[in-house]
């Protein structure tokens, strides 16, 4: 399969053949290896290694490598398939899948449910909820009283939490986003789309007969 | 005005916007 794959093999550790990953993943093979284009960029702008180390996807998301955010954090640590504490290219094209206007609708719930998820249990408990309102409050500057932030997550939990345990399960989530599809406009990205207009030099590398 | 959390959060968090992936380029 050319040169595309044993240079990238050797210099992109974890690098899987974009063949494989788009007939896992929404993408084209040509879109694959328009995103490895992206790849090499953000994995080369600290640490020339080619994995993608978390102050990289900071510095990519906010141009501040320094930024500490919840929910960056959490979209790598789930980006971070493999749990190595980086994301090689195979983990960032199935990752990037979910968000693409055509992954399933169903992909896109489970990944939103993960998010929100941050211990990993299986349940989004409420003390969660409120630890991202407050990463939020600080992070947008607003100021909210602690009784209204109680006040808004009484009415969600009222809401979601069907079956008022005081944590909403997958079911539950599932229904509620039904009710709120507003809620999975973050799992899509129409940059997605365009990907292989927005990357053109991907032809230059490239030795995929598809293209 | 937000009385659904998660519409707060998912609508007001730039932690969770990965199109600025895209705009670095």
């Amino acid at each position: 399969m050319g040169c595309f794959h044993s240079t990238a093999s050797k210099q992109f550790p974890g690098h899987e053949d974009p063949v494989i990953l788009a007939s896992q993943t929404a993408f084209s093979v040509s879109e694959v290896e328009a995103l490895f284009e992206l790849y090499k960029s953000i994995s080369s702008s600290v640490i020339d290694d080619g994995l993608i180390n978390k102050e990289e996807f900071q510095l990519a998301l906010f141009k501040n490598r320094k930024k500490e955010n919840l929910f960056a954090n959490r979209i790598f640590e789930l980006f971070d398939v493999k749990k190595k504490g980086v994301i090689d290219f195979g983990d960032f094209v199935k990752s990037l899948s979910v968000f693409h206007p055509n992954a399933p609708h169903e992909d896109k719930i489970d990944f939103s449910f993960k998010l929100y998820d941050l211990d990993g249990t299986g349940f989004i408990e409420r003390q969660e909820v409120k630890q991202m309102l407050i990463a939020l409050l600080c992070e947008s500057g607003m100021k909210l009283a602690d009784e209204t932030v109680e006040i808004i997550l009484d009415k969600t939990f009222l809401e979601a939490d069907v079956n008022q345990d005081g944590k909403i399960d997958k079911s539950e989530w599932q229904n509620f986003v039904r009710q709120n599809p507003s809620l999975l406009k973050i799992m899509t990205l129409p940059y997605l789309r365009d990907i292989t207009t927005t990357f053109p030099s991907f032809v230059f590398h490239s030795e995929v007969d598809e293209i | 005005p937000f009385y659904n959390a998660f519409e707060f959060i998912s609508s007001m968090s730039s932690g969770f916007d990965l199109s600025s992936l895209f705009e670095s380029k």
